[in-house]
């Protein structure tokens, strides 16, 4: 059996909101150790590989392995129904039909339940290996996230250079060129506004900004962001949670 | 600009 309750309902709406734009069908494996989802989106160009790992819920327990095949979208529809600073609790049986979610207002004795039926989703999984990365980079999400969205108004494209000391984001477009340039930058007093970049090779990479964003969705889960680039590989986008992490990979653009 | 990649290409289905 699957109980698991989370402080806060926030957490599995961000999430849940983060992803159900990239991907529709997925199973939410649950174990002793968390609740993990691989799925990649039908264009088979980004996946995402999401853990929440038992700290982050205030009380956990999994007896045994359970899959819970979601709908995303009417998961979505369900989780917004309770109050972001609600209790929320996820129960499912060991061969389940359904998986329930009771929130509870922390300020009131209201208690709300809702059961989501479940489905039987027969999904592929890619094995992805740790790999050792051209460059890897961390900074702002939110930064992150301005920078993909003021250049995808120039292209459909977003082309990433990296070297020791900067990061390019460029677009091109029919209408005109933009570009940003980062500087890694220790911030003391507020860490969250670090800029850092490790270096092995510099990096020269582009992506559809259509999928990046679709990435970005995931800013409200993390401060920073971290990006592990290789030239001509996927690239790995990273929001780290409490315990676990929402990640997306994904694969680059080539020249014809 | 550029040919769109598959992740298919780089990780093995299992």
């Amino acid at each position: 059996m699957l109980e698991g309750k989370f402080e806060e309902a926030s957490l599995l709406k961000k999430v849940v909101e983060s992803i159900k734009d990239s991907v529709q069908l997925c199973n939410f494996v649950c174990s002793e150790h968390g609740i993990t989802v691989q799925a990649v989106d039908d264009s088979r160009v980004l996946l995402v590989s999401l853990l929440i790992g038992n700290e982050v819920f205030s009380d956990y327990r999994c007896d045994r392995n359970i899959t819970l095949g979601v709908d995303l979208k009417s998961f979505a529809k369900i989780i917004r129904c309770g109050g972001n600073d609600d209790y929320l609790t996820l129960i499912a049986e060991d061969s389940p039909d359904s998986v329930t979610l009771v929130f509870e207002d922390k300020n009131s004795d209201r208690i709300s339940e809702y059961s989501l039926k479940l489905m039987e989703i027969d999904n592929e999984f890619l094995k992805i290996d740790d790999m050792d990365y051209d460059s890897v980079i961390k900074m702002p999400s939110i930064d992150f996230q301005k920078i993909c969205r003021d250049l995808s108004t120039l292209s459909e494209s977003l082309q990433i250079l990296i070297t020791k000391d900067s990061i390019k984001f460029m677009a091109e477009g029919e209408t005109g060129n933009g570009s940003v340039i980062l500087k890694p930058r220790t911030d003391i007093d507020k860490p969250e506004q670090s800029i850092t970049v490790k270096l092995n090779n510099a990096v020269n990479s582009t992506f559809g900004l259509k999928y990046i964003a679709d990435i970005v969705k995931g800013t409200s889960l993390s401060n920073q962001i971290v990006i592990k680039i290789s030239n001509r590989t996927p690239a790995l986008f990273e929001y780290k949670l409490q315990s676990g992490y929402l990640r997306f990979y994904l694969a680059p653009k080539f020249e014809d | 600009t550029g040919v769109q990649g598959r992740l298919d290409t780089f990780f093995k289905v299992i």
